[in-house]
C-alpha cells in the first residue's frame, strides 16, 4: 500500500508542468525515502531526475518498493481539475494497475476522486556519477527565465554558449538576425539570497548548449525563487531547482562539442 | 560549429 498525502496541490501541479514536455511517460519510483523518477528525453540529450522527499508528505506509507508508470501529460491534466490549494492525497495498493488521486478544499466541502491507469515502461535507469563542478552559479530562476527567453525569442539563437569567470557568468548566442550576450556579475550583498547572483568557481569554464532545452528547464521557475546550473569541461550541465528543503527537480543537458 | 553530444556518452546504464 502507497498513501502520500501533500498540502497543497499546486506543488504536484508545478512539477508535471516543469517536466511533461520533456518527458511525456516515466516510471515514479515510490520507497520509504519518498517519490523520485529519472528519465531521458527521446533524443538523449537532456534528463530530468525528480526527488519528492517522504517528509515532504503527512503523512506518507510505503509498506513495499512500487514502481508506477505515468504518462505524465494525462496526469497533469488530471491534476488541473484541482484547486492549488486543495489537499492532495495519492494512494495505489501493491500490484495495481491504477494510481489514485484525491483533492479535498481546504474547507473539505468538495471531494473530488480520480483513478489513472497506470502503464508499463522500459525505462534504463541512468547512473550518474558524483562530479566536483569547475563552476557553480546560483541566481534567481525568473532571471535565468529571462536570459533564456531573450536569447532565443530576441536573437534567434538555437546555441547559447555559457562562460563563467571570477567576474560573472556570460550567455552568448549567435543567431539568425545578428548575436549578442548578456552578462550577470556576481552580487556584492547576499541580504537577500533569493535575489543574488553567487558564483562558487574552481576554476573558468565554457561550455556551448541547444539553447532549446534550456528554455524548456525554464519552465520549473514556479517552483523556486533559485536555480543553480553547475559546470566542468566537457560534462553534462545540471540545471537545479530545489523545493524549499523537501526535493529538488534536475535538469541535465550534454554539451555541444567542438568539431 | 559544435556537435550535440548525448548523455548516454556520459551515464552508465545501470
Amino acid at each position: 500500500m502507497f498513501e502520500a498525502r501533500l498540502a497543497q496541490s499546486n506543488l504536484m501541479k508545478k512539477i508535471l508542468d516543469a517536466i511533461k514536455d520533456l518527458i511525456t511517460e516515466a516510471n515514479l519510483e515510490i520507497s520509504s525515502g519518498g517519490i523520485s523518477l529519472q528519465g531521458m528525453d527521446s533524443s538523449h540529450v537532456s534528463l530530468v531526475a525528480l526527488l519528492m522527499r517522504s517528509d515532504g508528505f503527512s503523512p506518507f506509507r510505503c509498506d513495499r518498493n512500487l514502481t508506477l508508470g505515468v504518462n505524465l501529460q494525462a496526469m497533469a491534466k488530471l491534476m488541473k481539475c484541482a484547486s492549488n490549494d486543495d489537499i492532495l492525497t495519492m494512494t495505489a495498493e501493491d500490484n495495481s494497475d491504477t494510481l489514485n488521486l484525491q483533492f479535498e478544499s481546504p474547507a473539505q466541502d468538495k471531494l473530488s476522486e480520480f483513478e489513472m491507469k497506470l502503464m508499463d515502461i522500459d525505462s534504463e535507469h541512468l547512473g550518474i556519477p558524483e562530479t566536483e563542478y569547475d563552476a557553480v552559479i546560483r541566481m534567481p530562476s525568473s532571471e535565468f527565465q529571462r536570459i533564456c527567453r531573450d536569447l532565443g525569442a530576441g536573437i534567434g539563437g538555437e546555441s547559447v554558449t555559457i562562460a563563467c569567470t571570477k567576474e560573472g557568468v556570460k550567455f552568448s548566442v549567435t543567431g539568425s538576425v545578428g548575436s549578442g550576450s548578456i552578462t550577470l556579475k556576481q552580487t556584492g550583498s547576499v541580504d537577500k539570497p533569493a535575489e543574488s547572483v553567487v558564483i562558487n568557481m574552481a576554476q573558468p569554464v565554457t561550455l556551448i548548449f541547444a539553447l532549446r532545452y534550456l528554455n524548456s528547464f525554464a519552465k520549473a521557475t514556479p517552483l523556486s525563487e533559485s536555480v543553480s546550473l553547475s559546470m566542468s569541461r566537457e560534462v553534462p550541465l545540471v540545471v537545479e531547482y530545489k523545493m524549499n528543503d523537501t526535493g529538488y527537480v534536475r535538469f541535465y543537458l550534454a554539451p555541444k562539442l567542438e568539431d | 560549429t559544435a556537435t550535440q553530444g548525448r548523455l548516454d556518452n556520459f551515464f552508465t546504464v545501470s
